[in-house]
Order: C-alpha cells, then sequence, then structure tokens
C-alpha cells in the first residue's frame, strides 16, 4: 500500500538502524588493521575524541529537547558513531585501492578530518529522525533546533571542513537512501552559500594560497 | 545517486582534500 510521510520517514529510521545492527560503535577488525599499519598509530586519539564529543553531543542534545531526552542523545550518537567507523573502513578501502596506499597515517591523525567525518554521520541520523517529526507536521518540534548546522556549532566545527567530506562520505555509503543524499546536497548548498564564507572560514585561507601559487601561472584569458 | 553532482575528479579523494596525500 502506498506509504504515509510518516511511514516513510519510519521507514528510513528502521533502516538506518537496519544497516547498523551489526556494526559495533567501535572500530572493527580492518580498521584497527590500518590503525595499526600507522606511522602514529591514531586508535587512543580516536576513541578519546569519540568519548569527549559524545559527552558534548549529549549535553547540548539534552539541552536543546530537555534533560529528560538525555538517553534519547546518547543512542543517537551511538548510532552516529556505529555509522562513522563504518564509513570511515569503506573510505580507506577505497582510498587504499585508489592510492595503492596502506600507511593512512596523516589522514587518520587529522583531528578535523574525524570530526568532520563522526558530524556527518551523526547529521544523516539526526535528519532521519528529524525526518519524522517535518513529515507529521512538527515544525514545532524541539528537535527542530537540531537542524543543520546545529552540528557544525556544537564541535565547533569549520562548515568548510564538512564540506570536505561530503562527497567522500556519499560515495563510500551507498545504503544511503535518495532522500538522505538529497539532504546531505543541500547542506553543501547551504555550506557553499554561506556558511564557508565566514570571516573565520579555512576557505579564505585556501583562496589566498591557490592565488600565490596562481602568481606564476597567466590567468585565463576573459571569455569574450 | 542520480541528484548528487560529484566533483571530486579521478585523481581526487579525501587524503587531497585534506591535504594527506
Amino acid at each position: 500500500p502506498p506509504q504515509t510521510p510518516i511511514r516513510a520517514a519510519m521507514n528510513s529510521i528502521q533502516q538506518l538502524r537496519g544497516e547498523l545492527t551489526s556494526v559495533s560503535d567501535k572500530p572493527s577488525s580492518s580498521l584497527i588493521v590500518y590503525f595499526k599499519n600507522c606511522t602514529v598509530d591514531p586508535s587512543d586519539e580516536i576513541t578519546s575524541r569519540v568519548e569527549q564529543l559524545g559527552q558534548v553531543f549529549s549535553q547540548k542534545f539534552a539541552q536543546a529537547v530537555g534533560q529528560r531526552c538525555e538517553g534519547l542523545g546518547k543512542k543517537r550518537f551511538t548510532l552516529g558513531v556505529q555509522l562513522y567507523y563504518k564509513v570511515m573502513e569503506s573510505i580507506l578501502k577505497s582510498e587504499e585501492k585508489r592510492l595503492s596506499v596502506q600507511n593512512f597515517s596523516k589522514l587518520l591523525n587529522n583531528a578535523t578530518f574525524h570530526t568532520s567525518l563522526l558530524a556527518c554521520a551523526l547529521e544523516v541520523v539526526m535528519a532521519t529522525y528529524f525526518g519524522s517529526c517535518v513529515k507529521n507536521g512538527g515544525d514545532e518540534s524541539p528537535e527542530t533546533d537540531l537542524r543543520f548546522p546545529w552540528i557544525l556549532d556544537i564541535f565547533h566545527l569549520h562548515a568548510f571542513d564538512f564540506y570536505k567530506v561530503i562527497e567522500s562520505f556519499i560515495k563510500a555509503e551507498p545504503t544511503l537512501k535518495h532522500d538522505m543524499i538529497e539532504h546531505l546536497g543541500r547542506c553543501e548548498q547551504k555550506i557553499m552559500e554561506s556558511l564557508a564564507w565566514k570571516t573565520d572560514s579555512p576557505l579564505f585561507e585556501l583562496l589566498r594560497q591557490s592565488r600565490e601559487e596562481g602568481l606564476g601561472e597567466q590567468a585565463e584569458p576573459p571569455a569574450t | 545517486s542520480r541528484d548528487y553532482h560529484f566533483g571530486l575528479e579521478e585523481h581526487e579523494g579525501i587524503s587531497e582534500l585534506f591535504d594527506c596525500d
């Protein structure tokens, strides 16, 4: 039978949970092999960062939605961590194939990469649950505050750094549903249209570097 | 996927985006 919007949203939630039931909220054996192959083993940093961001997430979630929902926040965060490790493993496998490299020490010791990847995984979880609120007309729902870019604010993450993981995240997670990919696309647009141009954005440094590097090259003649 | 516009070139990936290539 045709699905009501609420049923469709509930299905998304069940599907997300179903996808992740067999995924642990700890690094898998394949991930541990990648960690061990690093010049500097990032395992402890990764574990302590997840713990620390988990406390931030639960606290901010409870502040936004209500203290009695702290447990709910923890559950959402755990789902996010499961998805984070799942996508990280998939990204590393595809990078290994693309670059014929097994030592990802620089990437796996890059705190911004991990925070962005976990933020993206949590954004997918939040949007999946928020989808159920919006579909039943719950615009007034306290979860409205948790919409993007809430996750960037609580993790003090630059939008441009979050933007860098989106495409790889979508490529690495083929089970992402169409409406979720669309949602991430909208996040990307929002970043490019406004969030990435905030005064402290790393985008400006990148533009400055490329301009300096570009000085050696001839600028393209203007199109007639 | 159909509606997402992939922009990375063949030789680009997350390692390059985070200057870890």
